[in-house]
């Protein structure tokens, strides 16, 4: 279990905080704002509307306990910077921090921010992927060129079996690691494994070869 | 190559049009601000300053003839709704449309998005997936029990192979499905694999046991 802080509880702040919280982590929100303390009080334990000047306050609060701190804190870049640096100074070990522009995230960086998160532009990647290649829902990078791909099975592919479709071990462009049937999980199938409709199938790519897996969007 | 139109060049906007534009599509940005406008001409081939008003203003810029438009309009949700509305109304066969609220997104779905994208929360999840197991840095859903997630190997892996790791198909909690090793990607690795230093790891996991994994934060 873990001790997470999150200060600013706006879209991304309190998505941070109420996902952790409903995993059983133990959150703490901090906002300025009564308006959102009051939203973030029927999801979160603990709540407190406050803003931090100093390192007596992340004490008093007792935040420089917790395993780690998101800063989620947006438009105001000196609020955002600030926050981050009272709770890097009472010796909190691990700081996130949102970034809004690139020269913000430098600045982050540099002051000390273990790691500095773009929403915006990493839902744009995401959002970007699937649609590359429309099908493909949801992508884990294993390097630069290869990539794990989500994708449900079309139409096309129902009835053949992995050999026939060139996802086997045989044709290293494409492999099949893991079929979803229902709540079977068929790990390293088979070549002759036959795919039904409804199967969501994880097949490892080279990201160059991505747009010749035979998809069409449903 | 798909032909895609976005419509409103923010942070989000614009990373999914460059990230489409940099793998080869064509890719034809919209906004009605000139700063905008002219930050986005250095990454893509087509950008045009306007706002959209009517069916005729799509028809005229071509814009009923792409495959996907993403109207990703933030903070103006009359705009984001009335421009959505124009590209489906001028036969889009996809539009895809950025929500602020859940109300906003509610709307967009009623009236008609082929798909609604909170970006904020999409990355609080995020977030908030790569804190719950320090060192799971991406994750694929296959099923609301079941997902894939890649970690880094923590040290005490090292040099012990997959059977003894509890890593391999004999034990169905967690198998690896496969092993990347620098530049070298192993699928379905054999049981007796063993792991190196450095090596990145697809792990299919019960969700539910996903704190057992045996996992530290390097
Ligand atoms: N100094 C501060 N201390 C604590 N909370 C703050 C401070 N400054 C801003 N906040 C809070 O941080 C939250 C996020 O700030 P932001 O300006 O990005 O708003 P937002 O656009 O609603 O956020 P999001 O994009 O996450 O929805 C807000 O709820 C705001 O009240
Ligand atoms: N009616 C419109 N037509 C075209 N573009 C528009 C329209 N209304 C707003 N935009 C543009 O949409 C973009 C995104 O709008 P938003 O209000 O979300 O700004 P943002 O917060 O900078 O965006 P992001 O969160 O993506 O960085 C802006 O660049 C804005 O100029």
């Amino acid at each position: 279990v873990q001790q997470v802080a999150v200060i600013g509880l706006g879209r991304f702040g309190l998505t941070v905080a109420r996902t952790l919280a409903g995993w059983g982590h133990e959150v703490y929100g901090i906002d300025c704002e009564e308006e959102q303390v009051q939203h973030a009080k029927d999801e979160l334990t603990h709540v407190v509307q406050t803003e931090l000047y100093d390192v007596a306050d992340v004490k008093e609060l007792g935040l420089d306990e917790v395993d780690v701190a998101v800063v989620a804190i947006g438009a105001d870049i000196e609020a955002s910077i600030l926050t981050m640096t009272l709770l890097l100074e009472a010796g909190v070990r691990r700081v996130i921090t949102r970034a809004t522009t690139r020269l913000h995230g430098i600045i982050l960086q540099r002051v000390g921010a273990h790691d500095v998160i773009y929403p915006e532009e990493s839902s744009g990647e995401m959002l970007a992927r699937s649609l590359r290649a429309p099908g493909i829902t949801e992508h884990i990078e294993l390097s630069s060129q290869v990539g794990i791909n989500k994708l449900l099975a079309p139409d096309e592919w129902v009835g053949h079996t992995l050999d026939e479709l060139r996802l086997s071990a045989a044709d290293p462009a494409f492999i099949a690691l893991a079929i979803q049937r229902g709540d079977e999980t068929i790990a390293a199938p088979a070549p002759e494994e036959r795919i039904r409709d409804g199967d969501v199938l994880a097949v490892v790519c080279q990201e160059s070869k991505l747009d010749e897996l035979p998809l069409v969007a449903r």
